[in-house]
């Protein structure tokens, strides 16, 4: 089944 | 010194019900323009990012930025306490370790006031610069919702295929499989019926459904919503509000 990616590695901390 | 005054306590009610079960603390960061909320669900998959504009209120000052720590669970539990048609008035003072919230019944005298303790609450925030979307699409959000909800009966994940002339809802699953097509439509009547494509790329993406059930709970926020989507990056589910919005990013599914 496909996985779950996370929003930390789409945006960045500012 | 916050007050903000709405006409009607529901509006505050329904964004409160939208993200309590996505998020549980979150700061309301208040300001001139109104009050905005960015905050992530435990498993760091969707991002909550709301902006109730100072538009929204019938009252509002704000003279300078404050922090409301805020449990949502607990914010709920008090906002449920006053009538839907009632003002409600938010007030909390520079520094507050607490923030009042005052019902005023329209039809009698009766106010009722409550206040809930504050958190300080250290969360980071996330800088989202304005994307170019492969796709948009605007349509009625009580169908989005239906729709959802009833491929969630099929699978975990939800695929969403996008052409320039349909939209694709599927999700396969071990007993079975389910598809919804919708094409665009103009309604002039009810333009709140419409469904609008607006296609750079075609689009394939998966999302958890465990998550969109969480987000079509900002359905009666909005007749319509609006859904932002690339591939390979977090989509953009929103609920536009008078002033302001209710914002979902969602992180796709994907092979390796």
């Amino acid at each position: 089944s496909p996985m779950q990616k996370k929003i930390y590695n789409y945006f960045v901390t500012s | 010194m916050l007050e903000g005054k709405f006409e009607e306590a529901s509006l505050l009610k329904k964004v409160v019900e939208s993200i309590k079960d996505s998020v549980q603390l979150c700061n309301f960061v208040c300001s001139e323009h109104g009050i905005t909320v960015q905050a992530v669900d435990d498993s760091r998959v969707l991002l909550v990012s709301l902006l109730i504009g100072n538009e929204v209120f019938s009252d509002y000052r704000c003279d300078r930025n404050i922090t409301l720590g805020v449990d949502l669970k607990s914010f709920a539990k008090i906002i449920r306490c006053g009538g839907n048609d009632d003002y409600l008035t938010l007030i909390a003072e520079d520094s507050p370790d607490s923030v009042t919230l005052v019902f005023e019944d329209k039809n009698s005298d009766r106010i009722s006031e409550y206040s809930l303790k504050l958190m300080e609450i250290d969360n980071e925030f996330l800088k989202i610069d304005d994307m170019d979307y492969d796709s948009v699409i605007k349509m009625p959000s009580i169908d989005f919702q239906k729709i959802c909800r009833d491929l969630s009966t099929l699978s975990e994940s939800l695929q969403i295929l996008i052409t320039k002339d349909s939209i694709k809802f599927m999700a396969e699953g071990e007993t079975g499989n389910g598809s919804v097509i919708l094409k665009p439509r103009t309604d002039i009547d009810k333009p709140e019926q419409s469904i609008t494509v607006k296609l750079n790329n075609a689009v394939n993406s998966t999302f958890g459904l465990k998550y969109i059930a969480d987000i079509v709970k900002g359905t009666s926020l909005s007749n319509q919503i609006v859904i932002k989507i690339s591939n390979r990056t977090p989509a953009l589910f929103e609920y536009k509000l008078q002033s302001g919005y209710l914002r979902f990013y969602l992180a796709p599914k994907f092979e390796d």
